[in-house]
């Protein structure tokens, strides 16, 4: 099974 | 004071449309750059980056930087009443809490204009940086959307996978497995019809389906897309908006559990 990544883990809040 | 005037006013329906599937509300940020806007879906998966540079406005005034809120929704069903050839004016006052839609035809026998509430809306804002991607496609924005639709018909996540031999485009599902392989192709005579392949590294990546076709409604928004990857990012889905910017969808990965 595949789990969904979110964006959040990818890039940084400014 | 906040006023824009788009002559090509059919561009900015294209672009609602394209994103209020996604995005229920957004901030538009406006400043002597041009109009911008970044927004997450609800789930956090995908992220939409939008821009509108000021010097493909006719008349672009925005005397201080500020966000406008809005429910796309609502801005959809106004853009509903504007013909497809209308030149379209926004304005908005600084402390205003309503922005004005004017919709003129183009012999100007016809102008409208429609107030709408604006929102304050806390949104997460993300820094994104300017990234070298493994590998970069750029294709028929026509033939990206029917990939999209076909594998959705067979199942519902799509592996992308670049190699040398060309991009693949696979999918399993209940009834069975589909493959669709596009090779480089580059049609000197009409380069919008063509496809390129710029590979660094083979990549692979796993997205869901709903998303990719969700993105694929800005495909009226420009005749080819180019697609981004690396092993370790969020895939870029980029439509460009002629001599103005691009719409942009990155769309995290799904990973085996």
């Amino acid at each position: 099974a595949c789990v969904q990544l979110s964006i959040t883990e990818f890039y940084r809040t400014t | 004071m906040f006023e824009v005037r788009l002559v090509q006013g059919s561009l900015l329906k294209k672009v609602v449309e394209a994103i209020r599937e996604l995005v229920t509300d957004a901030n538009i940020d406006c400043s002597s750059t041009g109009l911008s806007l970044q927004a997450m879906d609800s789930s956090h998966v995908a992220l939409i980056a939008l821009l509108l540079r000021s010097d493909g406005f006719e008349h672009f005034r925005c005397d201080r930087n500020v966000s406008i809120g809005m429910n796309l929704a609502n801005v959809s069903k106004i853009l509903r009443t504007a013909g497809n050839d209308d030149i379209i004016t926004l304005k908005a006052d600084d402390d205003g809490d309503l922005l004005t839609f004017m919709f003129e035809s183009p012999n100007q026998d016809r102008i409208s204009d429609i107030e709408m509430k604006l929102m304050d809306i806390k949104s997460e804002h993300l820094g994104i940086p300017d990234a070298e991607y493994e590998a970069v496609i750029k294709m028929p924005s026509q033939e990206f959307l029917r990939i999209c639709k076909d594998l959705s018909n067979i199942g519902d996540t799509v592996v992308i996978s670049v190699t040398k031999e060309g991009v693949k485009f696979s999918t399993r599902g209940d009834i069975g497995n589909a493959n669709i392989v596009c090779r480089q192709n580059t049609t000197l005579d009409k380069p919008d019809d063509s496809t390129i392949i710029q590979m660094k590294e083979p990549v692979s990546l796993t997205f869901a389906l709903r998303y990719m076709n969700s993105f694929t409604k800005a495909t009226s928004l420009s005749s080819s897309v180019t697609i981004s990857m690396s092993s370790d990012l969020p895939i870029v889905v980029e439509y460009k908006i002629a001599d103005m910017g691009y719409l942009r969808f990155y769309l995290a990965p799904k990973i085996e559990d």
